[in-house]
């Protein structure tokens, strides 16, 4: 069956990183 | 870190309401999929907030959405590499 998924959505950023990453 | 119900959710306006359900998506789905989180997490996003709500509360279910999105996700980068080359 044909997915109704977007690949075209917008890309989610969380408010906090995960991990301290350092750039 | 407290689970998310609906109530929190409907107390919250509509744009905040998918802002909390990703904040609670992406670290799950960050875990099975770094590189793709953010893209997955957003797609997801789409879906109606209460069968969101119901993948949080059923790990079998957010996996397989999860790896739904990635071979719907990686069927449209082959269909744009395709189109460039």
């Amino acid at each position: 069956k044909k997915s109704t998924l977007n690949p075209n959505a917008k890309e989610f950023n969380p408010s906090k990183p995960l991990l301290s990453v350092n750039k | 870190q407290e689970p998310l119900t609906a109530s929190m959710l409907a107390a919250a306006p509509p744009q905040e309401q998918k802002q909390m359900l990703g904040e609670r998506l992406y670290p799950l789905i960050h875990a099975m999929h770094a590189s793709l989180a953010g893209k997955i997490t957003g797609m997801l996003l789409e879906i109606d907030n209460s069968e969101l709500l119901l993948m949080l509360e059923s790990p079998e279910s957010l996996h397989s959405k999860i790896e739904e999105a990635v071979a719907v996700l990686q069927a449209h980068q082959v269909t744009e590499s395709s189109l460039k080359s």
